[in-house]
């Protein structure tokens, strides 16, 4: 089973 | 005062609609560098970064830094109303709540303008770093939407994996599975046609072939596409926008529970 990533998990929020 | 005089208005027409399914409000931010665009899709997984270069543009005048507002639904429908050929240009004042878009005929017989309410949007705007990639493999555009659209009448996922030997892209589902391999062949007479892979390391990565689909729908403005991979990173899909700037797509990978 797959789990999706979120992009916040690779880049910061300014 | 903002003022960006785009001869091949087709461009921001094609723009808008590879943009506009995948996120329904974004702010466009004018500096004296270009017309850009960073938003995220309401799931967080994918972003889009869009960047128009000041010399690209016929004319470009941004008196000071301006952040727009807009709904991609009602732009989009507002720029169908331009003809391909037709020269755009877009207006605002300084402290407006309205942008114009002015539209004219090659032979400048026909001029319309079209005004639209700007909306206050907050987004959240992310850092990406520059980064290298382990593996960046360059392929026809046309090719890679094909193999995301034939992917997906099977199954949700793709797996991409990079080696030496080549790209592949394998996807499995309800009845049965598929795996589509591009090897290089930089030796077709038009460069566009070419598939390239710059491998540092072997990547595999797996992702929702629905965004893919999505990022495809940029093929119009590209005839090649780069997807940029490493195995800590989201991908990023690549459509050069010719002489201007590009249009970048990053999608967080799928990983195994």
């Amino acid at each position: 089973i797959f789990i999706q990533v979120y992009l916040a998990v690779y880049f910061a929020t300014l | 005062m903002l003022e960006l005089r785009l001869v091949q208005g087709s461009l921001l027409k094609k723009v808008l609609e590879a943009i506009k399914d995948l996120v329904t409000d974004a702010n466009f931010d004018c500096s004296t560098s270009g017309f850009s665009l960073q938003a995220m899709d309401s799931s967080h997984v994918a972003l889009v970064a869009l960047l128009l270069r000041s010399d690209g543009f016929e004319h470009f005048r941004c008196d000071r830094s301006l952040s727009m507002g807009m709904n991609l639904n009602h732009v989009s429908k507002l720029l169908k109303c331009a003809s391909n050929d037709d020269i755009i240009t877009i207006k605002a004042d300084d402290d407006a709540d309205t942008v114009t878009f002015m539209f004219e005929s090659p032979r400048q017989d026909k001029i319309a303008d079209f005004e639209m309410k700007l909306m206050d949007i907050k987004s959240e705007h992310l850092g990406i770093p520059e980064a290298e990639y382990q593996s960046i493999v360059k392929m026809p555009s046309q090719e890679f939407a094909r193999i995301c659209k034939d992917l997906s009448s099977i199954g949700d996922t793709v797996v991409i994996s990079v080696t030496k030997e080549g790209v592949k892209f394998s996807t499995r589902g309800d009845i049965g599975s598929a795996n589509i391999v591009c090897r290089q062949n930089s030796t077709v007479d038009k460069p566009e046609e070419a598939t390239t892979i710059q491998m540092k390391e072997p990547v595999s990565l797996t992702f929702a072939l629905r965004y893919m689909n999505s990022f495809t729908k940029a093929t119009p403005l590209s005839s090649s596409v780069s997807i940029s991979m490493s195995s800590d990173l989201p991908v990023v899909v690549e459509y050069k926008i010719a002489e201007m700037g590009y249009l970048r797509y990053y999608l967080a990978p799928k990983i195994e529970d």
